[in-house]
């Protein structure tokens, strides 16, 4: 299970969501794809909003069973929706310490049918990213070529570190260059530094800058759907092998 | 006052606020920026952060005044940092209906110092932009030309009319389009709809991709220092000039 994470906002959590969903599908891994943000934009970007659809607040709160929110997005992908009332989850405050647990819980049935559980995590460090963060094995980092993204990094590890030193938890992390301009001097030297930060830990395909990426949600469309000879189709269908195989950037 | 707002993450409002401010302190305005973002990018955007220092979240829970808080950060512009507890406010509970009153009661003494105050907000819809929503007077939306900027909008609209109605505010709304890139289909595409939907209220000046403001946060300097002649600062600079005159796109 990844937590696709980064409480930075736009750096493309739910880009790569969308289309690493897709591709590992593509290569016949049975794939899940949790739509965490309130916002809901991966179930927009798969084509799949309905006016009023169950989704992970009644999954979470135990109001409905994980067959009654699951629906299924493409080959081999199953997506369950953020659903409307998401948002009213990120200010729950009644609980107490169980409420980090939420998400794992309402897991635990059906993790074992998927070989990839990938989970759209919000922009902010609050409770359902708390929740991605206790259910994952693995924290995919999506990071952008910029100065704040090196700053929101930064202060990211350190919310883990609080988290997981309180709870004993260990989990992995995992860091893809995102929106990667190969000619800007600033997306280099931020990559380089990243990779001083997190050896081993870059994975060695950079998701490039392609409008196409931006362009195929809006048709509620993949790229690979959208645009399968565009660099976003090559870049994403390469991190999908590049996961399968735990390659780093060295 | 000004609250710089959008729940999407990355779409600019950061780089607004601070460039913004320092456009209106050049022309001879007298600027306060608050940073309302736990992220601290504001502030360290400016160059001003500092290990320990007080800022948002003692102002707003009066345990310091805005003279404790308030930071000179260039001529004619003063700040009021982040300070490193405004991520425990995000997560206030208590205090009931009051809390998002919090911002606006913090400021009344100071804020009549100012011809233009402009508060960078979080990409969340939490108590931290509730209460810069209930504070200001305008917000200014920065909008990102692509698929999910849209969504994101008409969420923060429909946000907006919550809030609104049920408190009986009316604030003046207005767009500014970043990240624009003058030749993707995608973003003229976008720029139609939305002043469309916002009739006059989008502002005439659109804020160009530009590498320069990725860049000059990192060296804690506004465009204006770090690359005067770039298109990043001749933008910034009109957008200071459309503020002043009210001038939207027609
Ligand atoms: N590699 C890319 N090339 C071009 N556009 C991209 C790329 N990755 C993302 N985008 C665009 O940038 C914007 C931000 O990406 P996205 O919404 O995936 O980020 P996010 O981290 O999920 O944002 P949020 O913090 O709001 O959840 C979107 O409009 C998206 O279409
Ligand atoms: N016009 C532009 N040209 C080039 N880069 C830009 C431009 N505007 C913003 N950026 C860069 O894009 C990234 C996101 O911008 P910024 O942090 O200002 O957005 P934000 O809306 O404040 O994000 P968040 O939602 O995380 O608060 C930053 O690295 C910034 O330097
Ligand atoms: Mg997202
Ligand atoms: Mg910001």
């Amino acid at each position: 299970m990844i937590a696709v994470m980064n409480q930075k906002g736009g750096v493309g959590k739910t880009t790569t969501t969308m289309n690493l969903s897709h591709a590992l599908a593509q290569t016949g891994q049975r794939v899940l794809a949790i739509d965490l943000d309130p916002q809901a934009h991966l179930t927009a970007g798969f084509g799949l909003v309905r006016r009023s659809q169950p989704g992970m607040a009644e999954l979470m709160l135990g109001e409905k069973s994980a067959d009654e929110v699951i629906v299924l997005a493409r080959d081999n992908m199953d997506l369950i929706p953020a659903g409307d009332r998401l948002g009213e989850l990120e200010h729950l405050t009644d609980g107490g310490s169980k409420r980090g647990w939420l998400l794992r819980d309402s897991l635990q049935d059906v993790a074992e049918e998927y070989d990839y559980i990938l989970i759209d995590c919000p922009p902010s460090s609050g409770i359902l990213g708390m929740n991605a963060l206790l259910a994952a094995k693995e924290v995919l980092i999506p990071v952008s070529g910029d100065f704040f993204a090196l700053q929101g990094l930064a202060r990211l590890m350190g919310i883990f570190q609080h988290i997981e030193s309180s709870l004993n938890l260990n989990t992995e992390k995992w860091v893809v260059l995102t929106r990667f301009q190969e000619r800007r001097r600033l997306a280099k030297d931020v990559r380089e530094k990243i990779m001083s930060y997190f050896p081993k830990r870059v994975y060695r395909t950079a998701i490039r800058e392609a409008v196409a990426l931006a362009e195929s949600p809006g048709f509620g469309q993949t790229i690979f759907e959208y645009q399968a000879s565009s660099n976003g189709a090559k870049d994403y269908k390469e991190l999908a092998k590049d996961i399968l195989k735990g390659k780093a950037m060295h």
